[in-house]
């Protein structure tokens, strides 16, 4: 099975 | 006072249907440089990220910086009577909790206002460094929204693989398995049907169609689209909207457990 990481894990939140 | 004019109307009509499905609500932060709005969907596995610079505005007045959060949904049952050939026009009071939207007919002959309620959001905001990736392909756009169009049927993840002969994406399930290769394009004698490819290393990355297949609705804003992948960061979809601004989606890959 595959998941996808939330975006904040690759972006900086400001 | 804020104040935005476009006589080509229709490239808000269609920035609305661009993103009214993949977000509910947004931010629309306006400053003298221009409207821009960020905003991920609801599972925080994609993003869209909006820039209309204040130059390809017909009038942009912006007194005061202001940052109108709407309904999404709302903004484009409103934009929906529009006519395609109508002038439009985005304004608000400073710190005003209204904003208007003016439709002005192609002979003036037909003008309306809508007003609506802006809300309060507390949208968290990603810094999205400057990257360069690994590779890059510029292709035309259709072609792409077809290619997922095509691929979902058959899965609901989609590979992309990049390498320097050409990029192929694939899909497989229940009723078995899809490839489709396109291959650089070697005379560009016409820019907008080239399949161009910048290529530091291959790279192949997974995706869920249903979020492609979201950002192709954007296909009617630029006859192309540009894809940015680099390994294990998300896949970036960018359609330039002319002399403007663009549209961007993110989205992240996905890995196996």
């Amino acid at each position: 099975a595959t998941h996808q990481h939330c975006l904040r894990v690759y972006y900086q939140v400001q | 006072m804020f104040e935005a004019r476009l006589l080509r109307g229709s490239i808000l009509k269609k920035v609305l249907e661009a993103i009214k499905d993949l977000l509910t609500q947004a931010t629309f932060d306006c400053d003298d440089s221009g409207i821009q709005l960020q905003a991920m969907d609801n599972s925080h596995v994609s993003l869209v990220s909006l820039q209309l610079r204040a130059d390809g505005f017909d009038k942009y007045r912006c007194d005061r910086n202001i940052s109108m959060g709407m309904n999404l949904n709302s903004v484009a049952k409103i934009l929906k009577c529009a006519g395609d050939k109508d002038t439009v026009t985005m304004k608000a009071q400073d710190n005003a909790d209204t904003v208007t939207f003016v439709f002005e007919s192609p002979n003036q002959e037909k003008v309306s206002d809508y007003e609506m309620k802006l809300m309060n959001l507390d949208l968290e905001h990603l810094g999205i460094p400057e990257t360069e990736y690994s590779c890059t392909i510029r292709m035309p756009s259709a072609e792409f929204a077809r290619i997922c169009r095509d691929l979902s049927q058959f899965g609901d993840s989609m590979v992309i693989a990049c390498t320097k002969e050409g990029v192929k994406f694939s899909a497989t399930g229940e009723i078995g398995s899809a490839n489709i290769k396109l291959a650089q394009t070697a005379s560009v004698d016409k820019e907008e049907e080239a399949v161009i490819i910048e290529m530091d290393e291959p790279v192949t990355l997974t995706f869920a169609c249903q979020y492609l297949n979201y950002f192709t609705k954007a296909t009617s804003l630029s006859p192309q689209v540009q894809l940015s992948m680099s390994a294990d960061v998300p896949l970036v979809v960018e359609y330039r909207i002319q002399d403007i601004g663009h549209i961007r989606y993110y989205l992240a890959p996905k890995i196996e457990d």
